[in-house]
């Protein structure tokens, strides 16, 4: 989860520093988690001793705030916007005297970074305070924690405590690192509205082995849960804000009409072809009778399976598992051909009326490069698929690897009510695949409005979705404007399965008090702060599709955002001032960003080398 | 650190970065077969000053060994430590010196670089480079080129030492990258698929302070997929 980590984990009581104190606090209050991590060390050496925190973080993640206290002085982080910040980073670049703090680090997470020099003797406590709204998947939400202490510390412990409005139905707690040994110190509970999960070994239990000087607890320690439905949503009032979310159950499945548009040039051959045809594979295994396919493959030339989308029949599958078995390799990299083609397919299915009128088309595209044939111009190709599919159907880009323009794929999906996901290059990229197949096989509802009264509200999230899948959730908050409200009524219309659906919602101001008497877990002013991030995540998601005034504005709007709730988000920076050597250094916490955006295509063009001599070698600039 | 990858056979080069903590000790060479061991250790930056993207670290110690003459030098942007047998040389590199020793050349160019020769084993030189003392992020550092590596055996291996043998690769779908200066393209190498992209890298043997650029296809991803197996692997636990 965090830890001050010694320079080499091996030798871990060798430099004097020692960890007396970790303890990873979560508050998570409808879905909205707010976690601090908090660190003690002293300098049991006679010379002063760097001390490190290292934190990995979801990458959904805001942090809000981080301070060091070094013989009970405290030093603050303080956020600021992004260029402010960076002006007084440079100042202090110039100088020597900064460090950058948060770098991504693995599929799920970002990394945070600190380091003190303390005196000898001295004691320093760090902590990290972040906060995430949980997203429901698969029918659950999971709070995320990496443990990474790298050595044994007195004071060891995880406690989350979880408050849900509508009653817990389940909660698990696990961890990668869990031994059976260490199983029995998950301590897990819940009733009604309240779940607690702690853990806390002894610095025996957290050894690696008997007498060993080395930690076991380093990995991923996941909480799971899922909260009652009873009914098909639940709204909340609190100090202004509301927050709906929206997840009803036992409602028919829509069929789907799905085309994967798939890449098979060059760069995709070997492991990742052979990778993607397994999840195909797999795929195919769980699509349903009354659903509908086709494959688009995109190599030089762009090659159907069929003409049109086919009923998913016995028959049928078997053929669709035979061509996918001999899908080959093809060269160049046609994407824009390959999508045209795909969403030309669905567009005619949809004019003709071969597709069930009641059903969830969708487009599922797979690459892992740049387009190198037919249209290369990225910007031409976001606006002729937002032209060809005007808004009908979701596309969901998955970029398979990292050397692809990931920017263009994640605003060519956020344009088409799709989103873009990275497969990650890695054994298990099949199971990575299938997985997000599963998130969408399910659609239960499409063309879903979230409507509520619009002389009582302002500042509504996003509120129309295009398809409502089984095993999610929708969340929608926003800001009440008459002052005079006691309660709320949302409509959600929506296509169903068979007919169109309404469901209603209702809550008020005082029952949702009722609702949260007595709670200690509630840390303030939670709703508005949901409803903050979640503005923001949208605001940064269509600042990414626009262009000109409108993403000037957009900016604005979520700066200003992440400023008043001192949000680090990409547009915004921590700095942190730290002692050093009688001297305050800064030190700067960024958002990383997942994909920087591309620049404009050029001619592929590239210079021999000056062939005099050259020496295999290893040099740094 | 950037590695430099000559492949006469294309008359091209290739290039990877290693972005590893300060502290790692990384295998460069390791020839069973002439007992010759090269071994780099890393540094960082004075300060981390982009925790954002990858860490700079450099080549800040070098560990040459030569079981068969019972030979160590150990090469810091400091001094220079030569161990033969039991007995100790240091020189620091404000010294001028040429060393013939039965199976060893030793010439050091004053505050710019020095050559190694081991019996009839390759050629290594190593570059110094200074930083101005009081600069705020950067520290010295070293760089290593190798000369006549084809003196050492086949068995050579390491993160340099593999590419002593022949490699082949081809290049296919030259495509627009994201630094339009840099074009991106499909690498087929060991077997393996690669994207890669068109860069420059500097050899810094003719001169120290501005280097010369060398055009080569830059690797990403620590060299993922032409080197063999992880750079991990290459990790060894102390410089000697």
């Amino acid at each position: 989860i965090r830890n001050i980590k010694k320079r080499n984990a091996a030798d871990a009581n060798s430099d004097g520093i020692d960890i007396y104190s970790m303890k990873v606090d979560c508050k998570v209050t409808s879905r909205f988690s707010h976690n601090v991590i908090m660190s003690r060390a002293v300098n049991r050496a006679n010379v002063s001793k760097e001390a490190f925190f290292d934190v990995e973080l979801p990458k959904t993640a805001f942090i809000t705030n981080f301070t060091m206290t070094i013989d009970g002085v405290t030093y603050s982080g303080t956020i600021k916007e992004k260029e402010a910040a960076q002006q007084q980073y440079q100042q202090a670049v110039a100088k020597g005297q900064t460090a950058g703090l948060v770098k991504a680090s693995g599929r799920k997470t970002e990394k945070f970074s600190v380091s003190v020099n303390i005196a000898a003797a001295s004691k320093v406590t760090f902590e990290l305070t972040y906060e995430e709204l949980l997203k429901r998947r698969f029918g659950k939400y999971e709070l995320f924690l990496k443990v990474n202490p790298k050595q044994l510390v007195n004071h060891f412990e995880i406690d989350a405590n979880i408050f849900e409005p509508q009653g817990i139905s389940y909660l698990e707690a696990e961890g990668s690192f869990i031994t059976n040994d260490l199983l029995p110190l998950i301590h897990k509970s819940f009733s009604g509205k309240k779940g607690h999960v702690s853990f806390k070994p002894t610095i025996d239990q957290q050894r690696s082995c008997q007498n060993c000087p080395t930690t076991q607890l380093n990995g991923d320690f996941l909480i799971t849960y899922d909260v009652n439905r009873e009914s098909p949503g639940d709204l909340q009032i609190v100090n202004g804000y509301f927050v709906h979310f929206f997840a009803p159950k036992n409602i028919s499945r829509l069929s789907k009409n799905i085309i994967f548009i798939i890449d098979v040039s060059i760069s995709m051959s070997g492991r990742k072809l052979q990778q993607t045809k397994d999840a195909l594979l797999k795929i195919l295994e769980d699509i349903k009778e009354d659903d509908y396919l086709n494959f688009v493959l995109f190599g030089d030339e762009v090659h159907k399976w069929k003409d049109t989308l086919i009923k998913a029949t016995p028959e049928n599958l078997d053929e669709a598992r035979r061509y996918v078995q001999n899908i080959g390799i093809a060269g160049w990299t046609n994407l824009h051909g390959g999508l045209l083609t795909g969403i030309e397919m669905l567009n005619e299915a949809h004019k003709n009326g071969s597709l069930p009128e009641r059903s969830a088309s969708l487009i599922i595209m797979l690459t892992d490069g740049r387009p190198t044939k037919g249209e290369r111009n990225t910007q031409i190709i976001i606006s002729d698929v937002k032209n060809a599919i005007q808004g009908k159907y979701p596309l969901y880009n998955l970029g398979f690897g990292y050397d692809l323009d990931y920017a263009s794929l994640e605003r060519m999906a956020a344009d088409n009510n799709g989103l873009a996901r990275r497969i990650y290059e890695d054994s298990d990229s099949a199971l990575q695949l299938q997985g997000f197949y599963d998130e969408v096989a399910n659609p239960l509802l499409t063309e879903v409005e979230l409507k509520y009264p619009e002389n009582a509200i302002s500042d509504l999230t996003q509120n129309h979705f295009k398809h409502y899948y089984d095993g999610s959730e929708l969340v929608v908050a926003g800001r009440i404007t008459d002052n005079d409200l006691n309660s709320i009524i949302a409509e959600v219309k929506a296509h169903g399965a068979e007919d169109n659906m309404t469901f209603t919602e209702q809550a008020d101001v005082e029952g949702t008090a009722k609702g949260f008497e007595d709670q200690q877990y509630i840390f303030g002013d939670y709703i508005e702060r949901l409803w903050a991030y979640l503005t923001i995540q949208q605001l940064l998601e269509k600042r990414n599709a626009a262009k000109g005034d409108e993403k000037a504005n957009l900016t604005a709007q979520a700066l200003e955002l992440s400023l008043k709730y001192k949000f680090v988000t990409p547009l915004t920076s921590m700095i942190v001032t730290k002692p050093e050597d009688n001297e305050d250094k800064a030190a700067l916490a960024d958002k990383p960003l997942e994909a920087e955006a591309s620049a404009s295509p050029v001619v592929p063009s590239y210079s021999s080398p000056a062939t005099s001599h050259m020496y295999t070698s290893v040099d740094g600039d | 650190p950037h590695f430099i990858i000559d492949v006469p056979l294309k008359e091209d080069a290739l290039c990877f970065n290693i972005n590893e903590d300060p502290g790692v000790v990384l295998n460069l060479i390791r020839d069973p077969s002439t007992g010759i061991t090269v071994n780099g250790q890393l540094v960082g930056d004075k300060q981390s000053s982009n925790d954002a993207g990858p860490h700079n670290t450099y080549i800040g110690r070098l560990g040459i060994l030569n079981t068969q003459l019972n030979m160590k030098l150990e090469i810091t942007p400091e001094k220079i430590t030569l161990q033969n047998g039991t007995k100790q040389m240091s020189f620091t590199w404000l010294d001028e010196v040429t060393l013939r020793h039965p199976g060893l050349t030793l010439k050091i160019i004053r505050k710019k670089s020095l050559e190694v020769s081991m019996g009839d084993g390759a050629t290594f030189v190593v570059v110094l480079h200074q930083v101005w003392r009081k600069h705020a992020t950067h520290g010295d550092f070293l760089g290593f080129y190798t000369i006549d590596s084809h003196k050492l055996s086949e068995y050579t291996h390491g993160l340099l030492g593999q590419f002593f043998h022949p490699i082949d690769f081809s290049i296919l779908e030259v495509h627009p990258g994201s630094d339009p200066k840099k074009p991106d393209a499909t690498m087929i190498v060991k077997n393996n698929q690669l994207t890669v992209t068109r860069g420059w890298q500097k050899d810094y043997t003719e001169d120290s302070k501005h280097g010369t650029n060398v055009p080569c296809w830059f690797i990403h991803n620590n060299g993922e997929g032409l080197i063999d197996g992880a750079y991990t692997d290459y990790v060894v636990s102390s410089l000697f």
